[in-house]
């Protein structure tokens, strides 16, 4: 873990007053090393060094904290800054019908979730429908329609060859006549590099406005995070990132770099396969993971 | 400050650019590490200047090397020797390659090639299985597909549409059964009707869920007895995997024997470096790399093509 690997840079500073550039050189490039292994943006990780480098450069030795110790407090603390601080909730209106787009990456967990938020909308008290706009991968619409069923709540599909935002239309009447009162559209996993399938996107959009837009982004993702995440950002815009697969050991890193590139901030995540396995996102637990 | 191996005379900025180009491609620290270490003597080695276009194609060969010669060095930590992976070969019988030249008579189950496709979730082992199994047939194969994911939601519904595409013939169960009684069925059915291939598919699982590790183990064996050779284990890796791919790769070969990876979404922006970490450490080859999500967006490893493309 971070603190022993730094307890061995930082030999130098037994009996030092306080740290200098000299002896926590050794420190800091432990702590590059870690953010990389964890998957942080290469250049995410510089940055937070320097800014690390700066808070540490000149603090006195504190009393009763090993220095290796302290140095990763300063890291931790700037960690948890980054990540957000506090948690950040859905922003959903509390009257009439709210409704939230789910988008990213081929395979990142976004039908999967669906189904999560669909429960978890309902455990809160709200009537969600689901809205099948995923008219591509085979046995799209039968598995949200399985989904559907495990949580108990009404799905949207068409299998008659419309288009995405002619489904979420759709969709949003037959939430109307239902009423219900959160509409949840699953889309079709995309690549941030496809501008067609970005753009249609921005078309359901027009054609139902969303209140709420998430990015599913793998926790296992490595550095092509923030280019991903600036894409979907600048061509299709979104308010915040649910992050999936926390189940695992990836450490993570790619939630860090979302965060500090786009500003978005992470709102929930998936940890398992199961309908109930979503949580808050916890800026201070993902520090720790990080860190290792 | 630097993270690279010092006494190096290339110049601050280019050794800067060398390292994010490493990093950036998902190579990791220890790949990048390693490889810079040896750049000075290499690039003397080759006669080339030390500006970043000479080193690149150091790397590039290094890289390509490294891909060329991966041979698995991993094997399952409880696996019974008498049937490792070697054994059928020193009898004369070539498994090792997921291509085979002619297809051999199918009378029993031990002539039906069974490849088995694994890997952590959604990276894309459904989609390559449909892809593979095209590729085969265009090679004149009769490939049955088995649907081995007996969990998730609608992921016998999705091989089915997939198989029904491409033409090939499907085994499913219902939802719940056991995989490794679809895997046996198959095999049968394949021997039934005359098919040379059986393609696998498996649920997505972590890698850190034991019991779902033990699940795949408890299929090859079953797949095992009634062919009595072990399957062509593919591991399915997502180019957009960072070093938790290594990690993936590790255990999953510690579990069973794996043959080598399939890389998908290469389409995408993500270089997959992290299969140069997973062939150095582990000797696991990628055979096959899926770029796009139509059937024919599967072609056959090469690491030339690859290694240029790194630091494209
Ligand atoms: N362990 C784990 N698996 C997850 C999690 N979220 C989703 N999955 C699994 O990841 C795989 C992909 O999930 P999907 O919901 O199909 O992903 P998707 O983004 O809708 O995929 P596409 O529609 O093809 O882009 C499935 O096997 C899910 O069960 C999670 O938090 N933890
Ligand atoms: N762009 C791109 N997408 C791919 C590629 N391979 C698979 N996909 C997509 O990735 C998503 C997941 O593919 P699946 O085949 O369902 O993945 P899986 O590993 O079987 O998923 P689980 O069974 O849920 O673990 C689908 O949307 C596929 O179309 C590829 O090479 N390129
Ligand atoms: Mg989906
Ligand atoms: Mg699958």
């Amino acid at each position: 873990d971070l603190t022993r690997r730094l307890e061995g840079a930082m030999r130098k500073l037994a009996g030092q007053p306080q740290l200098t550039e000299d002896n926590i050189k050794e420190a800091l490039r432990e702590i590059r090393l870690a953010l990389l292994e964890a998957d942080v943006h290469y250049q995410v990780a510089k940055d937070l060094v320097a800014r690390v480098r700066e808070q540490a450069l000149g603090q006195q030795v504190l009393q009763g904290l090993q220095p290796a110790q302290q140095v990763v407090k300063i890291v931790h603390e700037e960690l948890k800054r980054l990540l957000g601080g506090e948690t950040a909730s859905l922003q959903l209106p509390a009257k009439g019908m709210a409704t939230v787009m789910v988008l990213g990456l081929q395979g990142s967990g976004k039908t999967t979730f669906c189904g999560k938020l669909a429960r978890q909308l309902q455990k809160e008290g709200r009537r969600p429908l689901l809205v099948a706009a995923d008219i591509y991968r085979p046995a799209a619409i039968d598995q949200l329609e399985t989904i559907a069923g495990q949580v108990g709540v009404p799905v949207f599909s068409d299998r008659v060859k419309r288009s995405a935002p002619q489904i979420v239309k759709l969709g949003q009447r037959k939430a109307r006549d239902n009423d219900c009162d959160v509409l949840i559209v699953d889309t079709a996993g995309r690549l941030h590099i496809d501008q067609t399938l970005l753009q249609e996107l921005n078309d359901i959009d027009k054609m139902v406005p969303m209140d709420e837009k998430l990015l599913v982004l793998d926790a296992m993702t490595g550095q092509e995070a923030v280019h991903i995440a600036e894409q979907f950002a600048a061509q299709v815009g979104y308010d915040g990132v649910v992050l999936t697969k926390l189940d695992g050991d990836a450490r993570g890193g790619a939630a860090l770099s979302v965060k500090e590139i786009t500003g978005k901030p992470i709102k929930l995540v998936g940890v398992g396969e199961r309908l109930d396995d979503l949580e808050v996102f916890h800026p201070d637990r993902m520090a720790s993971r990080i860190l290792g | 400050q630097r993270l690279l191996g010092g006494g190096v005379k290339l110049d601050e900025d280019t050794l800067d650019a060398i390292e994010e180009l490493l990093i950036g491609a998902d190579m990791g620290v220890q790949s990048a590490v390693r490889i810079t270490r040896t750049i000075e003597s290499r690039l003397r080695e080759t006669g080339g200047e030390a500006d970043l276009p000479s080193v690149l194609r150091v790397i590039r060969g290094d890289v390509r090397q490294i891909l060329s010669e991966a041979k698995p060095k991993v094997k399952p930590l409880t696996w019974d020797d008498a049937l490792e992976p070697g054994a059928d070969r020193k009898k004369g019988r070539k498994i090792r390659t997921p291509v085979a030249a002619e297809p051999p008579a199918r009378e029993s189950a031990a002539d039906v090639r069974v490849v088995f496709v694994v890997g952590v979730n959604g990276t894309g082992k459904t989609t390559s299985i449909a892809k593979l199994g095209y590729l085969l047939q265009q090679r004149g194969h009769r490939v049955l597909l088995a649907a081995g994911d007996t969990f998730r939601a609608a992921a016998v519904e999705q091989i089915q549409v997939w198989a029904e595409r491409i033409g090939a013939l499907c085994v499913a169960q219902a939802p719940g059964a056991d995989p490794a009684a679809v895997a046996y069925d198959a095999i049968n059915a394949a021997v039934a009707r005359g098919c040379d291939t059986v393609i696998v598919d498996t649920a997505g699982r972590l890698h850190t869920k034991t019991n779902l590790m033990a699940e795949l183990a408890k299929v090859v064996r079953v797949i095992r007895k009634l062919t009595g050779h072990d399957p062509q284990t593919l591991l399915v890796v997502d180019a957009n995997t960072g070093q938790n791919g290594l990690a993936q790769a590790r255990v999953f070969a510690e579990t069973i024997p794996v043959e080598g990876l399939i890389l998908t979404k290469l389409d995408g922006t993500a270089k997959g470096g992290i299969v140069v970490a997973i062939a150095e450490t582990l000797g696991l080859p990628v055979l096959y790399v899926g770029m796009g999500e139509t059937v024919a967006d599967l072609a056959e490893f090469d690491p030339g093509t690859f290694a240029d493309a790194l630091f494209a």
